[in-house]
């Protein structure tokens, strides 16, 4: 089904994103 | 014309959504709620108690629905002190991210504006020292939420400088 494909692919973008930003250093000054 | 006011609500729509994950005391479901500051500002002290302390939250006035310059106020204290959170604390200027025009959304409730607004709240949350509890929360949101406040992010991050 290409609309379960198409969500897949969606929920694994969301994810790595939302992963990948946990995954970087707070900010902090300077 | 529909399809046009749907893009311009789509961001805020989605940012009211995200935040009421903060269970804020002031309510938080419709625009006009948030104009007051109240639910933004209450967020912003769960966020960073220590930066937008109780002594500023203090400072943002209650039950100023229907008083537009009282609201402005509210909207002035907010920004400026996230602006100078994103330079002192996060230690990354935003000076390429358009601000919001706190007059449009004091007086007219404009829906860009806020989402405007609502966006550097989310950049806040997202790089605070708790930033994980703040995104594992909206991994949990509906994933056409999660999408408009991924792009979101991205917009913010593209316009940041170290």
């Amino acid at each position: 089904d290409p609309n379960m494909k198409a969500g897949a692919a969606n929920e694994g973008v969301l994810a790595n994103f939302f992963n990948s930003l946990l995954s970087k250093k707070t900010g902090s000054p300077g | 014309m529909e399809e046009m006011d749907d893009a311009k609500t789509v961001l805020v729509e989605s940012l009211i959504i995200w935040l009421q994950t903060f269970n804020t005391p002031a309510p938080c479901t419709t625009i006009e709620e948030l104009t007051t500051g109240s639910a933004i500002s209450q967020a912003l002290h769960q966020i960073d108690p220590a930066w937008f302390s109780d002594g500023w939250l203090g400072r943002i006035k209650t039950d100023v629905e229907g008083n537009w310059r009282l609201k402005m106020n509210n909207l002035k204290k907010i920004l400026q002190m996230v602006v100078d959170y994103y330079n002192e604390v996060l230690g990354q200027e935003i000076t390429n991210f358009p601000l919001p025009d706190l007059a449009l959304v004091a007086e007219r409730s404009d829906p860009v504006h806020l989402g405007k607004l609502l966006q550097l709240i989310l950049g806040c949350a997202v790089r605070c020292e708790h930033k994980q509890e703040y995104i594992q929360n909206i991994m949990t949101l509906e994933e056409s939420v999660q999408h408009v406040v991924m792009t979101a992010i991205q917009e913010l991050m593209n316009k940041e400088t170290m």
